[in-house]
């Protein structure tokens, strides 16, 4: 739709200018903005118009204002916390990643069905799956990533959205059935690496 | 494009063939198979009849015949050998990952700067990365996964193509300067992750 593509724009330009802003740049023109995200000046001029964001046509616009502003829309404004469900092979490794943190992402509990994996892994304390209830209520938790086997992925998801969770990253390769309420993002990497596979075979046959 | 998307679903019927071969089934409808796969009847039939597959209106498609020959349309007739550049924390995951076996796609050798990285990891020898250029050439490897840290994943994935590496799945949250003829397929776990908890909040709110 064509709102969803404009917000996905909304969040690249916000990446663009926290680049800008990293490199000591104070101010932008649409055009530049544009360029540094893969658009055109007049899309970047016509989606902040949409969301009431101004700037003047000599000096451009204050990079820090507009990333305040795009905070505010976009939610960014707080930090965001999720649960990573499942601190496996794959789990272990969403722990340790920084590239959360860069958004303001933080995972801020891990739990795992298995005793011995219950315990300190690098920076978090890792959880038994019957405190999920209890810390999703309590901390009023709205998202999770789940990096559970696919055997048992969907009744995780069950428990997960009668705690209170509305969205879900999947990792597991399995399609999750849930109610229209609840969202869900599925990364499936054996596929995502099947079509490069393709591409990459298709254009040495032509 | 239509024919992108065309053999996107082409790679999902064969997977839901698979699915259903294993459920005892032998022989399938185009509704049976447009129901699983998510699609229309007349969708199923359509997408097969571009391939010259057909399959005899009252007993429907037989489907190890099906199966051989989406496998030939798709590449899948062999194993797909790929690279693992990067034995971090990620690439150690993904080297562990039976995901990949089960759609045919082997990760046949894995490569790390790192000294202390280059031993036996699991199933693989983890090789240095001066081996990268030797071992692509020999092996006509096409296809490469990138879990390196950001800030080397331009040179890692020139050196990648100069080797021969024509496809290439990259985790680094990095746009990658590559030229035309090379596939890259980023996958940003952050955004991803971003993108959910966004559509989440903004339900709330409505
Ligand atoms: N390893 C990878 O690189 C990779 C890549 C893509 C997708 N995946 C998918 O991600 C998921 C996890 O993969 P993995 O390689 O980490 O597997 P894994 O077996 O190493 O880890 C799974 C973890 O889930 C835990 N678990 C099992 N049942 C649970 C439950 N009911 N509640 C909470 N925790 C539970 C296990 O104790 C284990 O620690 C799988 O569905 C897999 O297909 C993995
Ligand atoms: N850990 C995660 O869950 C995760 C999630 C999403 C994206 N990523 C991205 O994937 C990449 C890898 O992440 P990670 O967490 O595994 O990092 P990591 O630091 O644990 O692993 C990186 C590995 O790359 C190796 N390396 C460094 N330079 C190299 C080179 N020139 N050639 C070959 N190997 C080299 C290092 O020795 C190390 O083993 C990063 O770009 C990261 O942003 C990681």
């Amino acid at each position: 739709s064509e709102s969803k593509s404009c917000i996905f724009r909304l969040f690249r330009y916000r990446r663009c200018l926290r680049d800008l802003k990293e490199l000591g740049y104070v101010k932008v023109f649409s055009d530049n903005l544009g360029e540094a995200s893969g658009v055109t000046a007049a899309q970047v001029r016509k989606d902040f118009s949409l969301f009431g964001i101004t700037g003047n046509k000599k000096g451009g616009y204050i990079i820090d204002a507009l990333i305040d502003k795009l905070n505010y829309i976009l939610g960014k404004d707080e930090v965001q916390k999720v649960i990573l469900v499942g601190t496996g092979n794959l789990g272990s490794a969403l722990l340790r990643y920084k590239g959360f943190d860069k958004e303001d992402i933080q995972v801020s509990a891990a739990f795992d069905a298995d005793p011995a994996k219950q315990m300190k892994s690098g920076v978090l304390q890792v959880y038994p799956v019957k405190d999920i209830l209890d810390y999703v209520k309590t901390n009023r938790i709205r998202v999770a990533i789940l990096a559970v086997p696919s055997v048992v992925a969907q009744e995780s998801a069950e428990m997960l959205i009668a705690a209170g969770i509305r969205g879900i990253l999947n990792f597991a390769p399995v399609t999750l059935k849930v109610p229209e309420k609840v969202i869900v993002n599925n990364i499936n990497l054996a596929i995502e690496l099947e079509n490069v596979i393709y591409h990459v075979s298709v254009r040495e046959k032509n």
